[in-house]
Parts: structure tokens; sequence; C-alpha cells
């Protein structure tokens, strides 16, 4: 069993997105799959044509009303389970401070569950928020899609030292995946960027790069995964091959 | 003297783009302006090429330890000033939560200065933060940047519950003002989003739209408004036109 936290506080890289498509893909391949919304966008949530405003998510699985398997939406997608959010998820980050362990809630809560799942992938916010810890905390990767900018080339730096320090206080070893997104090969700006960060980031970078796409934002729109709005495109395509070399990355894990 | 807050809690939708090239098209129309980064991301300051770590700025206003006007680096683009942001702006969150008259620590500190500016642009981070709401409760107007996608459709009705929430708790009129930004024409689905934008908002919403155009990217890779580095492009006349429009709306408050 592997958790993978899709983070980045830079804003509108890709998290989502990312998300919704490995979630969907490694499904298809027949993995059990938990995806969690950890962003009071509900994003993710709202991504798979789930309109959550008014049903239990984890906002209610924090304060200890419910347990985290009473608030699951089984197949959302082939063999894909969710863990929705509400903009009161937003409010946990108050609560949470004032709590023991109060980076470990998801863990624990998590924990019953590591046997029903072999992937559970965690959607984050744009913060390095209280939430965003907890997802650190329990993963055994970190997927960080980047859009080709300088505030997305600017904002890995400080996020490898914000993982840093969340491995070393708990004595674990998080690995580090950049995924580039949004990538348009058509300007040479976008291939410049790209060459800075295959070299900054030699040891981290995936080989899989997703381009850019106007199909993946049509998905959204129609509340589906890009496999099952737009199967034989290219945004398939790229999340097809991120989920086989994601699987080859954790297959040792 | 007018005081703008740029805010999305949707991520990457244009706001610290938008908030660079709105004040330096300001500035060459002779107008001062503040440009204030409330970003811990400090990407307003990054993308007027001013690396910003080792200096105060923000944090150290809200600490207490220097006044508003100590920390202003002048002249960044012509006509323009700036409050600069670091990543320990994100400690504020914690700091201003237990003072009292939390959300109106920024108006505050602004006070003194409010005779020397035309206008005062803050750039928000992507959360309906207590960062995001102090900028709120000093605005006069809230731009709000939306890029082509569900999400950011999503997201407006929610900050629009958010500004009525600030505007009733203080008695205050803050009118939004919804801009479409990275639109490209091209596609149908970006024009059909945008049409679907227009009808559910279409009193709030500008006459002017951005164009995507890799231009805006290049400039804030370079530190540079668009008006300094391309200044005969089509994102040059975007953002003099979105001045022009401001100016207009905001001639009468
Ligand atoms: N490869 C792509 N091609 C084209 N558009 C994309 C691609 N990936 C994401 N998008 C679009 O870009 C926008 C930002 O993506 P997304 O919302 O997934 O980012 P995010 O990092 O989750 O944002 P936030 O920081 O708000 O959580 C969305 O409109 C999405 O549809
Ligand atoms: N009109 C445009 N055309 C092309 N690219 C753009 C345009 N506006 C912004 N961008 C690019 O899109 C990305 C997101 O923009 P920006 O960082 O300004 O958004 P933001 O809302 O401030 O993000 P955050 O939520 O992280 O604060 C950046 O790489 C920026 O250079
Ligand atoms: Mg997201
Ligand atoms: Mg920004």
């Amino acid at each position: 069993m592997t958790v993978i936290a899709i983070a980045n506080q830079k804003g509108g890289c890709g998290k989502t997105t990312t998300a919704i498509n490995l979630a969907a893909c490694l499904g298809e391949m027949q993995h059990r799959i938990l995806l969690v919304d950890m962003d009071p966008q509900g994003h993710a949530s709202l991504g798979l044509g789930r309109h959550c405003e008014d049903i239990p998510g984890l906002y209610e699985v924090f304060t200890q009303d419910m347990e985290l398997g009473e608030v699951i939406l089984r197949n959302v997608a082939e063999g894909v389970d969710l863990v929705p959010a509400t903009i009161s998820l937003a409010a946990v980050e108050h609560l949470l401070a004032d709590m023991s362990r109060r980076e470990r809630q998801l863990d624990m809560h998590l924990e019953p569950l590591k046997n029903s799942y072999d992937y559970i992938i965690i959607d984050c916010p744009p913060a390095l928020s209280l939430l965003a810890f907890n997802a650190l905390r329990c993963a055994d990767m970190v997927l960080v899609p980047i859009e080709m900018s300088l505030y997305s080339l600017d904002g890995i730096e400080r996020l490898q030292e914000t993982v840093e320090l969340v491995a070393e206080k708990y004595q674990l070893d998080i690995p580090l995946a950049i995924l580039p997104t949004m990538v348009d090969y058509r300007t040479r700006f976008t291939r410049n960027v790209l060459r800075e960060i295959q070299e900054h980031f030699a040891e981290e970078i995936l080989k899989v790069c997703i381009h850019y796409t106007v199909r993946l934002k049509e998905a959204a729109w129609h509340g589906k995964p890009i496999t099952v709005y737009a199967p034989k495109t290219l945004g398939a395509a790229d999340y097809h091959r991120l989920a086989d070399e994601i699987v080859h990355r954790t297959a040792t894990v």
C-alpha cells in the first residue's frame, strides 16, 4: 500500500487534475484506489461530478463525529473511492491547531483502511498549511506538479525544505517526484523553462510530461476523468504513462 | 485614494500577474501606486525582480517590530512602491489569530499612508485565510481574476459569499469586479465558458479580457512588468485597457 500526496503551494499547477486522472488510470489497471480531497475548495470531488456541499466529508471525520469509512463515496470512477471535502474543511485548520498530534490526525484516520487499498492519493490545497502537513506526514511519496514558470520553479525549493523538515521530525523518508504539467512544446519559453527544471532537479523529475491540452479542462467540466471523457487523446495517454511510471517507482516501497 | 484587493481562493488564475501589471500601468498614467504583497510565496516581489528573503517585510510589520513605511521598497517600477512579503508571513496566520481586531491589522498599518498614494493594490494568497480577510477588510473594490474552467467558476460564488460576509460585518460596500484571464479565444471550450461567466455574473464582469499570451510568463521570468518587457504586445494592451476601466469605475469612489 502506497500513500501519494499531490502537493505544491503554488496555485493552479495541476494538482487536482493530476489527482483525479492518476487515480482513474491506476483504477483501470485494477488497483484499488482511495482519492482523498484535502482541499476545502472540494475540486477533486467536483471534477468527478460530485457536488458535496450537503454530505459529510473530512470535516466530520476530523471533528470525530464520523469514521473515515462512513464518509467514503464508492466507485466514483472504475476502481476509485473518494473521501469528499466541503468548505467547512477550512475550519479544520483552527480546530487541528489545538489538538495533540495535530499533524498525525489524517494518518490516524487512514490507518484502519490501509489494507483495503493499493494506493491512497491525497489532493492538497495550495498552501503549506496544517492540512498539507497532515498529508505529507502520511505520504510515502510526494508528487509535485509544476507548470512552466518562474513562480513554479521558485516554489519547489521551498516545498523541498518543508518535506525535509517533516521527514526529519518523524524519521521518515519521503521522496519527491516532480511532474511537469501544462507543457506546450510549441513555445521556446516553455522548452527553456523545462530544460532549466530538468537540470535543477535531475534526480526528482519524472520522465513523463503532461502536455497542455484543453481536453483536460473539458473533462473536468463534464465531471469525468480524461480516461472516460476522451480516452484516445494525448491527455489520457500522458496520464496512463504517469501511472506506469508511478507503479514502477513505488513497486519497491 | 482607492484600495483594490486582488483575490480569488482558486490557485493560478492570474492574481499576481494582474497585481504587477495593473500597478505598472496605473504608475505609467502618473498615479502614485503602492503594491502590497500579502502572499507568503512573495511572487509579486519576485515578479518585479526582487528577491526578498533577507529583508524585512509585512511579517515585521504585523509583529510590530517595524512601521509599514520602513519596509517599503521605492520605485520598483515607474510610479510604483512595493511592500514585500517573505515566507515568514505564513506564520502571521497563527500570530493574528490571537490578536484583538485581527481582521483589521492591515487596515490599521495602511492608515498613515493613505494620503501618499492614489491606489493601493493588494496581491492575495490562494485561500480565504486571515491574511485574505485583512485585505478584504480594507478594500474599496475586490478584483477577481478567473481562468476559464469549472473550478474557477465554482469558486466565485463562494468568494462572493465571503466578501458579503465581511461587508455586512463592518457595514461596508465592497463591489466585486470579475476579470477573465488567460483567455484563448481559439478554443470553443474557452468561448463557451466565457459566455457562461458573462451570463452568470453580468453585473460584476469587466468589459476587458486578458488574452492568454506567453509574453506575460516571459515578463515575470525577467522580473519586469509587461509594459517594460514587451510594451507593444497584446498583454500590455490588455492591461492598459484594464487600468483605464479601473480608473473609470473607481473615479466616483
Ligand atoms: N495539462 C493541462 N492542460 C490544460 N489545462 C490544464 C492541464 N492541467 C490542468 N489544467 C487546467 O488548469 C487549471 C488549474 O489546474 P488544477 O485546478 O488542477 O490545479 P491545482 O494545482 O489543483 O489548483 P489549486 O492550486 O487551486 O488547487 C484548471 O483549469 C485545469 O483544468
Ligand atoms: N494572461 C496570461 N497568459 C499566459 N500566462 C499567464 C497569464 N496570466 C498569468 N499567466 C501565468 O499563469 C501562471 C499563474 O499566474 P499567477 O501566478 O499570476 O496566478 P496567481 O493566481 O497569482 O497564482 P497563486 O494562486 O499561486 O497566487 C503563471 O505562470 C503566470 O505567468
Ligand atoms: Mg486543486
Ligand atoms: Mg499569486
